[in-house]
C-alpha cells in the first residue's frame, strides 16, 4: 500500500503481513496487508485493528478494540459499544454502514478513519503532534520502531513507485485479468481505442494491466494529485482494480480535512522526469 | 472549551425574559442575564488559551460595564426545559498544543 507518515513522507511499500501503523501510549494500529492480483510486489490491506488504550477518568479503564475485515467493516468496537464515558469522550460514528466509520477519541483530540473499497481498507488518523510519538515504555523500549506512520516502511519494503511508473511508460499491457473491476463511474467513459488498456501477449513478471496512459487518464478524470495521482497510477497499472482510484481519493480526501496546509503544498503531480529519461529507450 | 454553549444560554435568556429585540432593555434584566452569562463563561473549562473565548469574555465584560451591572447579583436559573448536556471535565479536554499530524495508508 501506498503511506504517508506523520512526518510526510511518501511512500509505496510491500509490507506483506502484519504491520504496526501507531503504537504510542493511547492507541494501538496494525495491518495486515494481502498480496493483490496482478504482477507486482504490492499488497493491500485486508485487516485492521484499532486497540483505544484505557483511560479510566474519561472513557474506562479497559482497552477498547476495533476490527475490520475485508467484507466486514462492523459499526461497532467488538463488544458492542459505540461510546464510552460519561462525555462520550470515546466514540464510534459509523458514517456510512459497511464503508466508513470515524473513531473519535475526544481526550486527545484525535480521529481515526477507516473506509473500505472493495476488498480493501483504507486508514487515516490526525493526533496532536506531541501525542505522536509518547510512550512511556520501560528505558531501552524499542516498541514503536517498527511503526510505519512514524517510521515508514523500512527500506527492503519499499517499492520505488517511479521508477515502476517510469520502466513501463510505453509497455504494452499484459492479460492476466478476465475482466477488469468498473466500480468506478469514470472508467467506462475514459475507455477509447487510442489508449490500449489490455493486450494478449505474455504475462512476465512486473508487466502493467493497463497502460500508463490509460491509467492516468481515469486518475485525471478523478482530480487527483501529486503523491495520490501517482499512486492510483500505480495501483490501476499494478492491479487493473479500479476501486483503488476511490482509495486514492478518498485518502486525498481526508488530507484535505486533516491537514489543509499540507494540501495545499501538493503539486500537481511528483516528477517522473528523470525517471522517463532514464528509462525513455 | 463549550463556550458556545455560554452564548446559547444567554440567547436563550434573554428571549425568555424578552429583552432579545432591539434596545432599550431595562438594565436590571440586562444584568441578569449578563451575570449569567459571566458566570457560565468562568465556570467553563478547558477554555485557556481559546481566543474565542477571551474575547467573548471581554465582550461581556464591557456589556457590564455599559449597563453598570455589579458581578453578584441575580442570575437566571437554568431551564429545566433545556438541561444542559453533562459537562466534561477539564482532565478529558486536550490542553496541549491545537498542532496536528496526520497519517494515511491506503492503495495497494
Amino acid at each position: 500500500p501506498h503511506i504517508r507518515t506523520f512526518y510526510e513522507e511518501a511512500q509505496t511499500c510491500k509490507v506483506k503481513g502484519a504491520w504496526p501503523l501507531v503504537n504510542n501510549d493511547y492507541l494501538i494500529v496494525q495491518v495486515t496487508n494481502d498480496p493483490v492480483e496482478g504482477n507486482t510486489d504490492a499488497t493491500a490491506t485486508s485487516k485492521l485493528t484499532v486497540i483505544v488504550k484505557g483511560n479510566p477518568e474519561c472513557t474506562s479503564a479497559n482497552f477498547q478494540t476495533y476490527q475490520a475485515q475485508s467484507n466486514s467493516l462492523p459499526g461497532t468496537f467488538e463488544n458492542g459499544h459505540v461510546t464510552y464515558g460519561p462525555y462520550g469522550s470515546l466514540e464510534l460514528i459509523e458514517v456510512e454502514p459497511g464503508r466508513h466509520v470515524e473513531i473519535h477519541i475526544r481526550y486527545i483530540e484525535t480521529v481515526v478513519i477507516v473506509r473500505q473499497i472493495g476488498r480493501y481498507f483504507t486508514f487515516s488518523i490526525k493526533m496532536p503532534e506531541e501525542l505522536v510519538n509518547k510512550t512511556a515504555g520501560l528505558p531501552g523500549d524499542v516498541s514503536n520502531d517498527l511503526d510505519l506512520c512514524v517510521r515508514g516502511c523500512p527500506l527492503s519494503e519499499q517499492i520505488n513507485y517511479q521508477e515502476y511508473l517510469a520502466k513501463r511508460r510505453f509497455a504494452r499491457p499484459s492479460q492476466t485479468r478476465t475482466s477488469v473491476s468498473s466500480s468506478s463511474s469514470s472508467s467506462s467513459s475514459l475507455s477509447d481505442s487510442s489508449d490500449a488498456k489490455y493486450s494478449s501477449d505474455g504475462n512476465s513478471p512486473g508487466e502493467p494491466l493497463v497502460s500508463r496512459a490509460y491509467a492516468e487518464k481515469v486518475c485525471r478524470a478523478s482530480k487527483l494529485v501529486d503523491f495520490y495521482f501517482d499512486s492510483c497510477v500505480f495501483d490501476l497499472m499494478a492491479t487493473g482494480d479500479e476501486n483503488f482510484t476511490l482509495s486514492a481519493l478518498s485518502s486525498l480526501q481526508d488530507v484535505v480535512k486533516f491537514h489543509p496546509s499540507a494540501a495545499r503544498t501538493m503539486d500537481n503531480r511528483t516528477t517522473l522526469d528523470l525517471y522517463d529519461k532514464q528509462y525513455g529507450n | 472549551c463549550h463556550v458556545e454553549r455560554c452564548s446559547d444560554e444567554y440567547e436563550s435568556a434573554r428571549q425568555d425574559l424578552g429583552i432579545d429585540g432591539p434596545g432599550p432593555h431595562d438594565n436590571t434584566l440586562m444584568c441578569t442575564v449578563l451575570r449569567t452569562y459571566r458566570h457560565c463563561m468562568i465556570t467553563t473549562p478547558g477554555c485557556q488559551g481559546e481566543i474565542s473565548y477571551y474575547s467573548l469574555r471581554s465582550i461581556v465584560r464591557r456589556l457590564m460595564d455599559e449597563h453598570n451591572c455589579t458581578t453578584v447579583g441575580q442570575t437566571v436559573e437554568p431551564s429545566e426545559t433545556k438541561p444542559r448536556p453533562p459537562m466534561v471535565p477539564a482532565i478529558c479536554l486536550y490542553k496541549g498544543k491545537p498542532v496536528y499530524r496526520h497519517c494515511s495508508l491506503f492503495g495497494d
